[in-house]
This record gives structure tokens, C-alpha cells and sequence, in this order.
């Protein structure tokens, strides 16, 4: 009965709506917590407090090193063909303008092909991105290539229509990448809106000027964290199921989506089973990644501490697209490992979550699931996801306590049983 | 790619499943 067990506790019971209180207490409290600031190395103190006092065991933080970007004042102004004030998010490493800003003439794209049959138009413009919305893992190249893209053809900044499912004029920023060899330009999201305007001013011969102004700073790396707590293993204790969420945010809204969620379900499940009493038979490992957006630098550095265990690892989760109510879990694995995990989904057949998908994956297990360890996700509403993905909307009032429940229940019932199986999963 | 070395299961995919079913 112990899923059942945890199901209850969890949805129905006393633990309750715990995960959504604990995340509305720490980003009312820290708000956003971009790698490289004090807000998320004062969340990670709060955290390592918190897992102490809730009695959880190896309460500890591992030393990393982590990017330090900052965005600054950021504007765009439209000047031509008539005065708008664009809502902009500069990207995550991108250069600042000079303090003048950039005035410069537009050159609207939707799509890299269509940048490079105009290359001979881009020189000394700013290149405006309209590339339309087909799923995340594709769109997301235009805002991570784009001014790398843009520069190559001798631009001299590039905005792009914001990666998001939907949008009411909301901005969403991320990560970009710079090429070695390629000159550096600014690079910054517009909202769906301006970039579908401007598509249309152009289709009607309009001519299009933007004065572009980022204060955004590159600083040298900080220290951080990775935060672990663990419920020890009572007969394989040198085996580990780890489970997982990142800490770190973007700097807008509070985080509370991505990866707030994450991070506090997978407190919750290791809550969930101390408060009945369990103890699996492999170790529970909690860890809260640090500077995951900007490409799982905690983790990475993580993995490589912890790669030559990597025969003691039975499973490794993470929750990292939104704790609304799951659909199911996604796993990666051999067909005997999927076998196992579709018998334990169906443990939680109470809750009516049962399914299995493909491609479990996050950017900081990855590395693991790379190398030959299963790999377990929630597949969740990707459509409400990146509608406030990485953008001011992403606070606790998308959250919902019920579904957070929902979404630890599923958690905690996979990553105890497959701690607790006398055997760990199959990789072959 | 993988170290894993002990991955040869003592038990039958059946005696897996009964396992699993004493969870629920």
C-alpha cells in the first residue's frame, strides 16, 4: 500500500498543498534568482536550511563555479514609420550597445534561409527574427543562434521574436550563444506581437527604424552550489535514484514555474516518504541544480565529480517543464528498463496518471542519460509552459497547489519504488 | 558508454511485476 500510502498523503492528506507553500515562501521571499546573483546564492542558504529542519539526511552544498551576466536598462524605441516603445528582454550572455544605443534601419526574416538569400541586405541593419512557433527544441535556435546568424551578414544587433506558445506582449529572454571568429553583436526578445507588426509594415513597403539600447555586462565566473539532501539507503546505501529540479531562474517574474516546481516537488517526494517512515533500500538523492539556464553548468560540473559512480546510479529524474497536472512520465531507457516503469506507473493508477512516454530528459540529467543511465521527466501542458517561459508571467500565481500535489505524488511514487526494487533497472 | 556491470537480473520479468504489485 504504499503508493497508496503516498497518493494519500500527498493529495488528501496532511503534506497537502506543502510544495506550492514552501515555493510561494521562497520566491515571495528571494524573488528571481539568476546564476551569478546573491538572490539565487541566498535561495541555495535558505534551501540548505530548509532540507536541514525538514530532517532529511547528507544535508550539503557542492562547490561549483557559475556564469555572472547581468542585464542592465535595456529599450528599443521604433522610430520609423512611427514612435513605438518595444517591450524587449535582452539574452542571457549578449554584449551591451554603446551608450548611444544602435539606430539603425530593420531587416525582418522568418527564417535563417530566408537571412541567408538577403545576406547582401543585412549589412549595418539590425536583423528582426519573425520566425514562426513550432515546438520549443526547434524555435529555440533562432534565439540561441540568432545574433551569431545575424553577424555573419554583418549586422549589427538582432532581435527575435520571442520562443513562446503564446504571448500577450510579453517578452521572454534565455541563453544565446557567440561563435569564435564571429563578431559579437547585441541581441535581445521582442515580444510576438512587435515581430509579426513589423512583418507586416515590411510586406507594405513600409521602412522600419529602431533605436536599440542594452546595458547588458558579461562579469567573471562566481562561486555556487549544487544543493543535495538525501534519504540514505538502508540496504544498498552506494546505490542512488536521483531526483532533481533547478534553483536557479531567469531574472524576470519569480522563477516559480521554471524551476521552482521542479525543484519543490522533488523536496516534496523525499518529504513525502520520510514523513511515512520509509527508507528505501537504494539512496534517495535530492538535488537542486544551480545555473541550469545557462546550459546545466552546475550539473555538468556535478556530473563530473560523480561519473565514476556511475554504476550505482539506478535512475536519475528531473522536473523541468512545468508541474501542472502530468500526463505522465517520460522515460529514457532499454525496453526491460521501459517494462519496469510502465508496471510502476501503474501504481498510480488512483490519481489516473499511468502513462509512459519517450524522451525522458532534462538539461541537467542529461549528461547522465548520455551515458547509458535511465532517465525519468514529467511530461506536463507544454502549451501553458511556454506561454510564460522565461517571461514576467512566470510567478506563483501560474502555479496550482493541487496539481503541484498531483505532479510530487507521481514524483515521489516513481523515484521510491525504483529506489526501493531489490534490483536497480536494467540497461541493456 | 556505460559502466554498469552487473546488469544480468537474478529474476523473471514475472517476478518483477509481483514485486512491483506490492507497492500498490
Amino acid at each position: 500500500d504504499v503508493a497508496k500510502a503516498i497518493i494519500n498523503l500527498a493529495v488528501y492528506g496532511k503534506a497537502q498543498n506543502r510544495s506550492y507553500e514552501r515555493l510561494a515562501l521562497l520566491v515571495d521571499t528571494v524573488g528571481p534568482r539568476l546564476s551569478g546573483t546573491k538572490s539565487l546564492e541566498k535561495a541555495i542558504q535558505i534551501m540548505y536550511q530548509s532540507l536541514k529542519q525538514d530532517g532529511l539526511e547528507n544535508v550539503h552544498l557542492e562547490p561549483v563555479k557559475i556564469p555572472h551576466w547581468e542585464r542592465g536598462e535595456e529599450s528599443a524605441v521604433m522610430l520609423e514609420p512611427r514612435m513605438h516603445k518595444m517591450a524587449i528582454l535582452g539574452l542571457g550572455s549578449s554584449i551591451g550597445t554603446p551608450p548611444e544605443g544602435i539606430t539603425a534601419e530593420v531587416l525582418v526574416v522568418t527564417s535563417f534561409d530566408e537571412l541567408q538569400r538577403r545576406a547582401p541586405e543585412a549589412r549595418g541593419k539590425i536583423v528582426v527574427y519573425n520566425q514562426p512557433y513550432t515546438n520549443y527544441s526547434q524555435t529555440v535556435q533562432y534565439r540561441v543562434q540568432g545574433a551569431v546568424e545575424a553577424a555573419k551578414v554583418g549586422a549589427l544587433a538582432s532581435l527575435i521574436r520571442s520562443v513562446a506558445s503564446f504571448s500577450i506582449y510579453s517578452p521572454h529572454t534565455g541563453v544565446q550563444e557567440y561563435q569564435d571568429g564571429v563578431p559579437k553583436i547585441p541581441t535581445a526578445c521582442i515580444t510576438v506581437e512587435d515581430a509579426e507588426m513589423m512583418s507586416r509594415m515590411v510586406s507594405r513597403g513600409s521602412r522600419i527604424v529602431i533605436q536599440l539600447k542594452m546595458g547588458a555586462k558579461n562579469y567573471p565566473d562566481v562561486d555556487s552550489f549544487n544543493t543535495v539532501a538525501e534519504i540514505i539507503g538502508g540496504k544498498y546505501p552506494e546505490q542512488v535514484v536521483l531526483v532533481s529540479g533547478h534553483l536557479d531562474s531567469w531574472d524576470v517574474g519569480q522563477g516559480a514555474m521554471d524551476d521552482g516546481g521542479g525543484a519543490f516537488i522533488s523536496w516534496e517526494a523525499l518529504s513525502l516518504i520520510k514523513d511515512l517512515g520509509l527508507r528505501p533500500k537504494r539512496t534517495l538523492r535530492l538535488v537542486l541544480w544551480t545555473a541550469e539556464e545557462q546550459g546545466g553548468i552546475g550539473a555538468f560540473q556535478y556530473y563530473q565529480l560523480h561519473k565514476a559512480n556511475i554504476s550505482k546510479y539506478s535512475l536519475v529524474m528531473e522536473s523541468d517543464s512545468g508541474t501542472f497536472l502530468p500526463s505522465g512520465l517520460q522515460f529514457t531507457g532499454s525496453e526491460k528498463a521501459r517494462a519496469i516503469i510502465k508496471e510502476v506507473m501503474n501504481l498510480l493508477q488512483p490519481i489516473n496518471i499511468t502513462q509512459v512516454f519517450s524522451d525522458g530528459e532534462g538539461t541537467d540529467i542529461n549528461f547522465w542519460i548520455q551515458a547509458g543511465v535511465p532517465g525519468a521527466s514529467l511530461l506536463d501542458d507544454l502549451y501553458k509552459y511556454f506561454s510564460f517561459h522565461h517571461s514576467r508571467g512566470d510567478t506563483i500565481t501560474v502555479m496550482d497547489p493541487k496539481q503541484m500535489n498531483v505532479a510530487a505524488a507521481v514524483w515521489a511514487v516513481v523515484s521510491y519504488v525504483i529506489a526501493d526494487m531489490e534490483e536497480m533497472l536494467p540497461r541493456s | 558508454k556505460s559502466i554498469y556491470r552487473n546488469d544480468i537480473s537474478q529474476r523473471t520479468f514475472q517476478e518483477i511485476k509481483e514485486e512491483i504489485a506490492h507497492y500498490g
